[in-house]
């Protein structure tokens, strides 16, 4: 592998993308789809997370183009150059940008936009051509995988992890072998080390989100269902942060780095993704770990590293005198939480495989249990 | 070193190559003036370069493993600096 003289790297870790125009050969939801999966090539093998903007400048801007597009490297008609990117810094710097005379498909005919996305990403992330043929930033065009099938060389690997490091999650392990260790499909419901990203109702039914995936538990069906997010809610990001129901707003808010996004049953809002720092947050709040809605109460707590928030849902506003610690109103309740969730006047605390159950009334733990205990396991 | 054919002026895909080796190996505009003199090889020395980056045999021609190579779709980002 090689990465850019200088070897320039993103100096953080969260980035944001934007895909300015679209593909006639392609539906939106596809091209949408292509490059959320090839962007999570790079983020299952590093620190690195993606959140999608719909409007103004994101770190990496995605855009089809013909001929001379206003970079002073005009494509070339059909065939040979396909796409370029650019390294990471400001402005131009980390977009990436499409031949649309190639024709863009999502199979082994034409040219495989996956492919050539998590490509051109990896140049948008720091890494130049590689002169190793199994590797994805060789530079030479070739469809040797299918997608679904698609796993990055152990030159790759190397060369991102040389830019940002393996990825941090103590429950994963960076494969040394040829390549990633293949990811199950969906994520196994009753592994005892299941772990959640974000918990929430949804009028009367109970959302576990994992990964690109949700569980769904509805009072008259006990045996959950597993969902991929973009089945239901297509513009969502996936691995998620927080999610929470606003009951007297018959809403649901999802949160993925200093984002957030508003969900009425299938719909996402007009309007969103909105900054988390619109709901009262300091600047030194870039995500938020958990948050779960009193609906007595009409408060919502909101749950980052060893601290929490307290939001009035009725004056839309933070009430004072926060940020508090955790521990001090929730003794028995460890920092970093993963999702909160209240359920039969209790609230149920997340902690990786482990959940919490929390009595306000008594303000201690009165039980703790298997995470996965909802999902009948 | 006698330009054996490997890369005469007027090898049918010259052009091609030279187009190929300014974009993405980084290549002077003026080859017209290195053809011109008899020892000069820095275009031999360019399609080594490129023929060692892509995996090829070093030969120093367009040969047809190379050209086929070099007629495949890529990616636009050259492979050498600039």
């Amino acid at each position: 592998f090689t990465t850019f003289p200088g070897s320039p790297k993103w100096r953080k870790n969260h980035l944001t993308y934007r895909i300015v125009d679209y593909t006639p050969d392609l539906p939106k939801e596809s091209v949408d789809s292509a490059i959320e999966k090839a962007l999570k090539v790079w983020e299952e093998v590093t620190p690195l997370t993606f959140s999608r903007l719909s409007e103004g400048e994101a770190d990496i801007m995605i855009s089809f183009a013909v001929g001379e597009h206003g970079d002073f490297y005009p494509f070339d008609g059909p065939g040979q150059s396909l796409a370029h990117a650019y390294p990471p810094g400001p402005g131009f710097y980390g977009d990436a940008h499409f031949d649309d005379d190639e024709k863009w498909t999502l199979g082994p005919s034409g040219t495989n936009l996956f492919l050539v996305a998590a490509h051109e990403l990896g140049h948008s992330l720091g890494l130049f051509h590689s002169s190793n043929k199994g590797a994805l930033m060789y530079p030479v065009y070739r469809f040797s995988t299918n997608p679904t099938q698609f796993r990055l060389s152990q030159d790759d690997i190397d060369g991102i992890q040389s830019l940002y490091g393996p990825r941090p999650s103590p429950d994963t392990i960076v494969v040394p072998l040829s390549s990633v260790a293949p990811r199950p499909e969906t994520p196994a419901k009753c592994d005892p080390a299941l772990s959640f990203d974000a918990v929430s109702t949804l009028r009367g039914e109970l959302l576990l989100f994992k990964d690109r995936y949700f569980w769904r538990r509805s009072r008259w069906n006990s045996e959950p269902e597993v969902h991929l997010i973009s089945a239901f809610w297509p513009s969502l990001p996936s691995y998620l942060d927080a999610a929470y129901e606003a009951h007297s707003k018959d809403s649901v808010f999802i949160f993925k780095g200093s984002q957030f996004w508003a969900v009425r049953g299938n719909e996402v809002q007009a309007g969103y993704p909105k900054s988390i720092h619109s709901l009262g947050f300091p600047p030194s709040v870039r995500k938020i770990d958990a948050a779960v809605s009193d609906k007595q109460k009409k408060k919502t707590y909101f749950f980052v590293e060893d601290k929490y928030w307290r939001f009035n849902e009725k004056r839309n506003l933070m009430d004072k005198g926060f940020p508090r610690l955790i521990k001090d109103d929730f003794p028995g309740v460890k920092s970093q939480v993963d999702a909160v969730l209240q359920a039969f006047g209790f609230f149920y605390f997340f902690h990786g495989s482990s959940q919490f159950e929390f009595d306000p009334n008594a303000r201690t733990v009165t039980h703790t249990l298997k995470s996965n205990s909802w999902l009948m396991c | 070193y006698p330009l054996h054919g490997a890369v005469s002026k007027d090898h049918p895909s010259m052009e091609f190559a030279q187009q190929y080796l300014e974009k993405y190996y980084n290549f002077e505009k003026n080859v017209e003036q290195v053809f011109r003199r008899k020892n000069s090889s820095p275009v031999v020395k360019k399609i080594q370069e490129m023929q060692k980056f892509l995996g090829l045999e070093m030969t120093g021609k367009l040969d047809s493993s190379t050209m086929d190579v070099m007629l495949k779709p890529r990616c636009g980002v050259p492979d050498v600096g600039g």
